[in-house]
């Protein structure tokens, strides 16, 4: 599979999610991509979520669709004037995590009787890697895939020297 | 339309994208 395609960026999207929901690490291990990607990230929603917290206090992310709709909305407006390049790309799976931790935290609130460390079910996890993959491949996927992909281009800017 | 908070996050995060990108620019060079 093409690091460009959708089924690589959604497989991204997923491995994120299980580290930022403290979920044991498929088998196989994350990949060079995967873990590079999970610090890096990682490193920028600690910021995000410190920097952002008043605006991040107003959004409602009760339900699945309501994280799309937050989510579309924020990188639709992030990325309007057309400039993509790889710190861009890592905020989104930095506000995909974001949201994914809001929407869990809902969802406690609602129910008091669920465990606080109670994940996400599958079907929701898979359908944000869903929604971050569309988003990344519809509208940077000709970027990555000329600036190197996510195996040589990401790993290339990112990976310590 | 977004709202204001999706607003500013967004530029909040297009911000940090930047700053990131810069950084790991200078970094290489």
């Amino acid at each position: 599979m093409s690091d460009c395609e959708f089924g690589y960026v959604q497989a991204l999207a997923r491995d994120y999610l299980c580290h930022v929901l403290q979920r044991p690490p498929p088998r196989p291990g994350p990949d060079r991509v995967s873990r590079l990607l999970r610090a890096v990230a990682s490193a920028v929603q600690r910021d995000a979520e410190r920097t952002l917290r008043p605006s991040l206090d107003d959004l409602d992310v009760a339900s699945v669709e309501a994280a799309r709709a937050v989510f579309q909305a924020v990188v639709r407006q992030e990325f309007a004037d057309g400039v993509v390049n790889w710190g861009r790309l890592v905020t989104v799976f930095a506000l995909q995590g974001i949201l994914a931790k809001k929407l869990l935290r809902a969802r406690v609130a609602l129910d008091p009787d669920l465990d606080r460390d109670r994940d996400l079910d599958a079907d929701t996890t898979e359908e944000i890697a869903c929604f971050v993959a569309e988003f990344i491949t519809s509208q940077a996927g000709g970027w990555i895939r000329q600036n190197g992909g996510w195996e040589h281009g990401f790993v290339q800017k990112f990976e310590p020297r | 339309a977004p709202a204001e908070a999706e607003i500013e996050c967004a530029l909040q995060l297009r911000r940090i994208g930047d700053k990131l990108n810069f950084l790991q620019k200078l970094l290489n060079l």
